[in-house]
């Protein structure tokens, strides 16, 4: 039962698809375990439903892992995970959220990549596709999107990290998020998260010139970074990917924003200076309880800003 | 499964855009098989990087040759792997 899933840990991707069972039974009058496609090596990818009931209601998105070595950011989801369901009934903000609006919430977004990670190469960040005329297996599966496509920031190598993929949405990965999010039709924000450089990032990378919503979303992102820094004194830079770090075509952000989607944003989880993204399992926790400060600051603007 | 025995992990601050170029251009050279966890972007913001334990003292060489400022991460990227397996193993072992 989810009294035994340990959350201070890092686990299989067994392990974690069993806990999103056990979250499912739970907490069955928010929680359901729904299937939006599955990985290039056949695996299926799991979203977490938090809704308090109806139709097309109003979402949010919530991704982790998409860069599997990341291993925080599919240990943090689960911790979020549990939360959300934990909160509802108990804490007015999360009360309110999932009274008016649903959370979905795919906590591996790259289960190959993160079964090789444990068995094969823990350094492994990108997917597990073939790649056609190269020995190098994988794509980055976040310079994969329809957004600035083949454009600066991204690799044409197949052997290269940042490989982008032979064409926009080739990684099954990547479509089945796009799909799943143009069917649904009122998704209103779109966060995923990675790890690590403690930012907070909105659009764009593909270019750098300033969002529409730049203002907003400089200030939304400036108060989740306070959010975040209120309880362990996490220091979050905030700004555009593209000024942030660099320009990085190919973004889920990117897309998500073109898309329609106003409030989307990249977290990059906690460095601690020490060991990168082989985070202790000791931190798992205290990452996610800021993350997750954070992550509300937006949700609860989401929720009170309809557009 | 893969193996990082000796593998380094640098934090390399660069102090202007020239030597983010120069690191930029180390990115470049697929020789020395160079995995950057951070890429180097702005000045004073720190490009991590891990390193073949072969190619660790050429690259400490260049690095310290043209004067960049740096200093070890991880000094073997192996210990940290197998204390991160020995604690989940423990975990496991502990709920079960």
């Amino acid at each position: 039962s989810t009294a035994t899933f340990n959350y201070g840990t890092y686990h299989s991707l067994d392990s974690i698809y069993a806990e999103l069972d056990h979250l499912a039974s739970a907490f069955n009058n928010i929680v359901r375990k729904i299937q939006i496609g599955e990985s290039y090596e056949k695996r299926p990818l799991f979203v977490l439903k938090f809704s308090t009931g109806g139709r097309k209601r109003p979402a949010i998105w919530l991704d982790a892992g998409i860069h599997s070595r990341e291993w925080v950011t599919q240990a943090s989801a689960m911790w979020i995970a549990k939360q959300i369901a934990s909160e509802y009934g108990n804490d007015p903000s999360t009360t309110s959220l999932l009274n008016k609006m649903d959370i979905f919430l795919l906590p591996v977004a790259n289960p190959d990549g993160y079964v090789f990670t444990h068995t094969t190469n823990r350094m492994w960040r990108k997917t597990r596709s073939r790649n056609k005329g190269s020995l190098c297996v994988g794509v980055d599966p976040n310079r994969n999107w329809d957004a600035g496509f083949g454009g600066p920031g991204a690799s044409n190598n197949p052997c290269s990290d940042s490989y982008r993929g032979p064409r926009a949405n080739s990684e099954v990965e990547v479509k089945s998020i796009v799909d799943f999010i143009r069917n649904h039709g009122n998704i209103q924000a779109f966060l995923t998260l990675h790890s690590y450089s403690q930012l907070l990032m909105y659009p764009y990378g593909y270019k750098c010139t300033q969002a529409a919503d730049y203002d907003e979303l400089d200030n939304l992102a400036r108060a989740a970074a306070y959010s975040i820094r209120s309880i362990y004194d996490t220091t979050f830079k905030v700004g555009s990917i593209c000024k942030t770090i660099y320009q990085a075509s190919g973004s889920s952000i990117d897309w998500s924003y073109d898309y329609g989607i106003k409030y989307s944003f990249a977290f990059e989880l906690r460095d601690t200076g020490r060991f990168g993204f082989l985070l202790p399992a000791n931190q798992i926790i205290p990452t996610a309880e800021e993350t997750w400060l954070g992550l509300k600051t937006i949700m609860e603007h989401v929720r009170d800003n309809p557009y | 499964l893969e193996t990082y025995v000796g593998h380094q992990v640098l934090r390399i601050k660069p102090k202007n855009e020239e030597e983010i170029k120069k690191l930029q251009h180390l990115e470049t050279m697929g020789h020395l098989e160079l995995d950057f966890w951070k890429n180097p972007t702005a000045p004073s913001f720190p490009a991590d990087v891990r390193i073949p334990a072969k190619r660790v003292p050429l690259v400490k060489a260049f690095l310290e040759s043209h004067g960049f400022e740096y200093s070890v991460l991880i000094k073997d990227l192996q210990v940290v792997l197998d204390k991160e397996k020995q604690d989940m193993a423990q975990s496991l072992q502990k709920d079960r």
